[in-house]
């Protein structure tokens, strides 16, 4: 359980900056 | 600060829980042991003592590098001193990924919004120009098709006197 | 019901209460070895001591007795200072948001609005699509418009060529020229009928 909790909140700190990158570069090579 | 918060709890946590295990109750304990050694018994205690509290000191020592307590104790105080003005329960992960990721997205979306909005303004202008000269070319065109028609109806105009003359001259 | 401090967790990387875990079992640990330690001093000094009638069981049932005590006092304490450091200090309040999430305190987008916003993306994109479309086919209309006006000026060039050869040759004004040689020919036409009819 502890691990599952850290587990969800390090992805909750990390995962929208990551995720972000990847939309931007999909956004930017549609538009390319 | 937090830092001081924390040392100060486990400071007191010891001390407390050296006053519970005082000498007196060691003795009460150690009763057989005391009889025979009570000198003994004192430098026992006393090194027990602190040899309790030095570990405990240590291991706290080490869960605070471990875990970069300090700087994250700072960390935490200033971002609670920058809070301070707020009464309302803050945001908190909603659980549901996808809606919490959105915001997320939300401020390059904006960005990308201005961006796509500047480069149309300036894309229609540009072509706006373009258009003007399209429709002065288009002018321009019909002004040199309506002046050649006016040469080619003066030339015809002048074919049919050439044709009369023709008929002159062959009568 | 755990609360499992999910936030603090973010904030920390690791649940308080797991550090709080870490924290009792070493304090625990090093109880019962501070325990043994004594323990053993003591029975290393009885055995040091001939004809001494304190049994190691007897000694083993004081360590006993005060461990007992010092367990009970230990954990009543840890339980407080857990609650302390929970609330106090491994502890993120309500009302305060971790800079990464900021973003959702500046854009709180519902699901519509983030739709409706990338709808206007979309849009945007179409109409830039648009645009570039119409630049290429006005540039194109230049591009023929350069040509046909090529070909319209040559052909006026023509009939100002013309002109200008009927000038050299004094014809001046073509069409008068022309006009008055019709004139004159006809003219000469009635001159010439005139004397014929006189000569008959």
């Amino acid at each position: 359980f502890d691990e599952l909790i850290v587990e969800t909140a390090t992805r909750r700190k990390q995962w929208p900056k990551k995720i972000l990158v990847h939309a931007i570069q999909t956004m930017k090579a549609e538009q390319e | 600060s937090r830092a001081q918060v924390f040392a100060t709890v486990v400071d007191t946590f010891l001390e407390k829980l050296v006053a519970a295990g005082s000498y007196q109750r060691f003795v009460n304990s150690y009763r057989c042991f005391y009889k025979l050694q009570p000198q003994l018994t004192r430098s026992i205690y006393d090194q027990f003592i602190s040899q309790l509290q030095a570990s405990i000191k240590e291991e706290i020592q080490e869960v605070k590098n471990e875990g970069n307590l300090e700087g994250l104790f700072s960390s935490l105080d200033k971002i609670v001193e920058e809070a301070k003005d707020r009464e309302e329960p803050a945001w908190r992960p909603s659980g549901i990924p996808e809606d919490d990721v959105r915001s997320a997205m939300v401020p390059y979306l904006l960005k990308h919004r201005s961006h796509l909005r500047r480069v149309l303004r300036e894309k229609e202008e540009q072509n706006r120009k373009v258009a003007e000269s399209v429709l002065m070319g288009r002018d321009r065109i019909a002004e040199l098709e309506r002046l050649i028609q006016a040469r080619q109806q003066a030339w015809q105009a002048i074919n049919k006197e050439q044709r009369e003359l023709i008929m002159t001259f062959q009568e | 019901s755990v609360d499992p401090m999910a936030y603090e967790t973010q904030f920390f990387g690791f649940t308080p209460q797991t550090c709080m875990l870490r924290v009792y079992i070493a304090f625990q640990d090093y109880l019962f070895e501070m325990m043994l330690v004594v323990e053993g001093v003591m029975l290393k000094k009885l055995d040091g001591i001939p004809g001494c009638k304190v049994s190691p069981s007897q000694i083993r049932k004081c360590t006993e007795k005060f461990l007992l005590f010092m367990k009970e006092h230990f954990d009543r304490l840890f339980a407080k200072m857990e609650e302390v450091l929970l609330q106090l200090v491994l502890n993120i309040p309500k009302n305060v948001l971790l800079p990464e999430d900021r973003v959702h305190e500046q854009y709180p987008y519902s699901k519509e609005e983030f739709q409706a916003l990338q709808d206007e993306l979309q849009q945007l994109q179409q109409q830039c699509r648009a645009e570039v479309a119409a630049e290429q086919a006005l540039r194109a209309e230049l591009e023929e418009q350069k040509v046909v006006k090529a070909e319209l000026e040559k052909i006026l060039q023509c009939f100002d060529g013309l002109e200008s050869i009927c000038r050299e040759h004094g014809a001046g004004n073509f069409k008068e020229s022309f006009a008055l040689l019709t004139q004159n020919s006809k003219k000469l036409q009635d001159v010439l009928k005139d004397i014929e009819k006189k000569s008959q």
